[in-house]
């Protein structure tokens, strides 16, 4: 099965 | 100070319902550019990402950074009381602690008038990196809703394929599997119609059907979506507003085996 991945993985703090 | 006029106060309706759902307590960062949002919802799944330009606001007046933290649940509250075609005005100090609205109905025979107190809200922003999608695909929002609904009935996720042959929406749930196949249609007479698929490369990804339920909700706010899609990284769902304005949504991917 696939995993929810999470958007910080993606997107960083500015 | 912050003053800003719409013509119809149909466009914020729209807006924060379309939402309010994802995300509730939120800044409203304005300066001289216009309105802008940025929230991620409870589980860092998903995205919201509004710009109300300058633009779409006659007059928009706003000479310094002002945040207006609210929450959705109470602006929803007050904007329950405008009419779709009451011209809205936002009104807010330099450091607000509420803001004012008011509404009026187009023949002016009615003015209603509302200060919403604000949070203090301390919302960390996230950059987003400017990305090359590989796949651009422009479709009528009441099409992407209904695709969404439909497989929703089936199962919890979607996987969206974009393949020089078409855009491919496929589930598969407990009672069986399911998908929808759309290929480009150019209609000259009536362009919302129209299907457009840009791609640079093909593409499949899977992600929750749930949040694009939820993204569905902005169906109001524009007769089209644009869903940009690139292998393993969060999809970029669109909807474009007159004026410059949008309301972005972006959905982190399922990625396993």
């Amino acid at each position: 099965t696939k995993k929810q991945q999470s958007l910080t993985s993606f997107f960083t703090p500015k | 100070m912050l003053e800003a006029r719409l013509e119809q106060a149909q466009l914020l309706k729209k807006v924060v319902d379309a939402i309010k759902d994802l995300v509730q307590d939120c800044n409203f960062d304005c300066n001289d550019s216009g309105i802008a949002l940025q929230a991620m919802d409870n589980s860092h799944v998903a995205l919201v990402s509004m710009m109300l330009k300058a633009e779409s606001f006659n007059p928009f007046r706003c000479d310094r950074n002002i945040a207006i933290g609210l929450n959705l649940v109470s602006l929803t509250k007050v904007l329950r009381a405008a009419q779709n075609e009451d011209i809205l005005t936002l009104k807010a100090e330099d450091a607000p602690d509420s803001l004012n609205l008011t509404f009026e109905s187009s023949d002016k025979d009615r003015i209603s008038e509302y200060d919403l107190k604000l949070m203090d809200i301390d919302q960390e922003h996230l950059g987003i990196p400017d990305t090359d999608y590989s796949a651009t695909i422009s479709m009528p929002s009441a099409e992407f809703k209904r695709i969404c609904t439909d497989l929703m009935a089936m199962s919890e996720s979607v996987t969206i394929e974009a393949g020089k042959d078409g855009i491919k929406f496929a589930c598969n749930g407990d009672i069986g599997n399911g998908s929808i196949t759309l290929r480009t249609v150019q209609d000259v007479e009536n362009k919302e119609n129209n299907i457009e698929i840009a791609l640079t490369e093909p593409v499949s990804l899977t992600f929750s059907l749930k949040y694009l339920v939820n993204f569905c909700k902005a169906q109001n706010l524009s007769k089209t979506v644009k869903l940009h899609i690139s292998n393993e990284v969060p999809l970029l769902v669109e909807y474009a507003m007159e004026g410059g304005s949008y309301l972005r949504f972006y959905l982190a991917p399922k990625i396993g085996d």
